[in-house]
């Protein structure tokens, strides 16, 4: 897994061109709403017992 | 019928006229446990058919004479329903004899997946005509594959099972984190972190995970004696390959309407979970479907 495919992979699931460039009083909102953590949390629970098969 | 776009449109069956076989083969304890099905073949022992036999148009032209031999796995389900996936079908001449193969490793790939107790693996045999339609020839009545029975079991259906032992062909788990990995080290799973706060363009933006374990395939995979690879031309030396991945959710920080905004992504194939050998050309399996 290199650098580059993973920043292509995530651009192509929020179909970005580019990274996007955040002002600079956006990037200092560091909250994460619960709601979101939550969503974070149970994909990430998920992920642990569901694999895809390939080759 | 139900769609106003459409007139409705007879149909009529031209022709079935199927010549169907049902094989049973109790499989419990064929596979060893701990090994990798590499091809399942069906045999069957096509018997001649007397010249006598033949109208004459089909001893005068013998290529035109040919049947098309399906095979399909038969699955019977709890609910007392049947459901058939072909797995190979081919045309054969009825003129020839002699041990016809059908390579079914999906169908026992698919029984592999059943739940246990299995029931056997039944595989249905038709032989059905080349084409349908007026005036297509009827030489796939002519075909007969010897069954279970025959004197001396000589010409009975036979079922090969191919496979190799994953204890010396299989990959090893995670690798010893202590010992370096060597060109001779066996296929195993290597940890690899993944640092997204140390990456230039994730700065600011991709807010969790901070990094996270990706993991690698490293090693080698033992191959096959040239003997067995012989058997199968097709496939390409075995590899050292991830066979299961998971997701990786991530929360990134997305500008909408001038303002910041988290969100949760997830993406595909970003951690290895297993790490296997595999022949390049081998048969991916197909789920079972419920």
């Amino acid at each position: 897994l290199s650098e580059e495919q993973l920043r292509d992979s995530l651009l192509q699931q929020l179909h970005l061109s580019e990274p996007p460039v955040l002002d600079q009083a956006a990037a200092e909102e560091p909250a994460i709403p619960a709601h979101v953590r939550a969503r974070y949390v149970a994909l990430l629970q998920q992920s642990h017992g569901d694999h895809s098969r390939g080759k | 019928r139900f769609s106003q776009s459409f007139r409705e449109v007879a149909g009529r069956l031209l022709a079935s006229e199927a010549n169907t076989h049902l094989l049973v083969f109790g499989m419990e304890q064929r596979l060893p446990p701990d090994s990798e099905l590499v091809q399942a073949t069906l045999r069957l022992f096509q018997e001649p058919v007397p010249r006598a036999a033949l109208p004459r148009p089909e001893r005068q032209s013998p290529r035109s004479a040919r049947a098309q031999v399906t095979v399909e796995w038969l699955r019977l389900r709890d609910d007392g329903s049947n459901r058939t996936s072909l797995v190979d079908s081919r045309l054969v001449s009825v003129h020839e004899s002699g041990w016809k193969a059908f390579d079914v490793t999906e169908a026992v790939n698919f029984w592999q997946q059943l739940s246990r107790p299995r029931q056997p693996l039944l595989l249905q045999v038709s032989v059905q005509r080349e084409r349908l339609g007026p005036g297509a020839p009827s030489a796939h009545k002519r075909v007969r594959f010897a069954g279970q029975g025959a004197p001396g079991g000589r010409g009975e259906p036979q079922l090969e099972l191919h496979t190799l032992d994953l204890k010396d062909y299989g990959a090893r788990d995670d690798c010893d984190p202590e010992a370096p990995a060597t060109e001779g080290t066996r296929c195993c799973r290597r940890e690899m972190y993944i640092d997204l706060q140390g990456m230039k363009w994730a700065e600011d933006w991709v807010l969790e995970p901070p990094g996270f374990l990706a993991y690698e395939c490293v090693g080698t995979c033992q191959q096959p004696p040239e003997s067995l690879t012989s058997q199968w031309p097709y496939l390409g030396p075995r590899q050292c390959v991830a066979s299961e991945m998971a997701s990786l959710p991530v929360i990134v920080s997305v500008q909408e309407g001038g303002r910041s905004r988290p969100r949760v992504v997830s993406l595909p194939n970003m951690r290895v979970q297993k790490c296997s050998c595999a022949s390049d050309g081998a048969l991916v399996p197909r789920s079972l479907e419920p």
